[in-house]
């Protein structure tokens, strides 16, 4: 099946998302 | 957007939906009742947004802990999931709590929720971190000690995301070594 998988730099530009 | 009409903010899901656990020591409680389930979230954004909303880890007071666990998966060596596995310790000086602490936490977190481990992530339960006046530490704790492969590249992937020196080795710790310990010292089964 399919896997949800976020680098980490992905994860971290989120950081301040609203 | 393209049309010009504002779209909603869709958050990021994640594979798994995660449970934060906040144990403080009470010596008038049992184990049980100080580990206290905190929240539960399955995007990014409700992940950050319990980061910020929390102390981080070197804010805690001796003797507290940190857990995330996969939904469903109790932080304790009973757990189904737990009761065969074991942990990939990483021990801390006291010197490097503070920045050393809350980077190396943070990185186990986006680790767990970024789904880092690759074909090995069905085996990840989750992670730890122990605030102790001997020193601090972080366990990455798997469902299954039989299953070496697994065990190891856990173990290779956690020391390259944490950038820990190759030369420095980490240990994985059976839970039920754990458990019978007579002294101090558990054996590793695999470094």
């Amino acid at each position: 099946g399919t896997r949800i998988v976020y680098e980490r730099a992905f994860l971290l530009q989120l950081r301040n998302s609203p | 957007s393209v049309s010009g009409v504002p779209q909603p903010y869709i958050k990021h899901p994640l594979q798994n939906m995660w449970t934060l656990w906040y144990y403080e020591n009470d010596r008038n409680k049992n184990w049980e009742e100080n580990q206290r389930e905190v929240t539960s979230f399955d995007t990014v954004e409700d992940f950050w947004s319990l980061f910020h909303h929390i102390k981080q880890a070197s804010e805690l007071k001796q003797g507290c802990d940190y857990s995330l666990f996969k939904k469903g998966i109790l932080p304790m060596w009973e757990d189904d999931a737990n009761k065969r596995g074991g942990r990939w310790l990483i021990n801390l000086e006291k010197k490097h709590r503070g920045h050393d602490l809350n980077n190396y936490w943070l990185e186990v977190l986006l680790c767990l929720i970024g789904e880092a481990f690759d074909d090995y992530h069905e085996d990840v339960c989750g992670a730890v971190v122990n605030i102790r006046a001997k020193g601090d530490k972080i366990g990455i704790w798997t469902s299954d000690a039989l299953k070496s492969q697994s065990v190891v590249e856990i173990g290779r992937k956690i020391k390259t995301r944490l950038n820990i020196n190759p030369n420095m080795p980490i240990g994985y710790q059976i839970h039920k070594d754990t458990m019978a310990k007579s002294g101090s010292v558990t054996k590793n089964t695999y470094t």
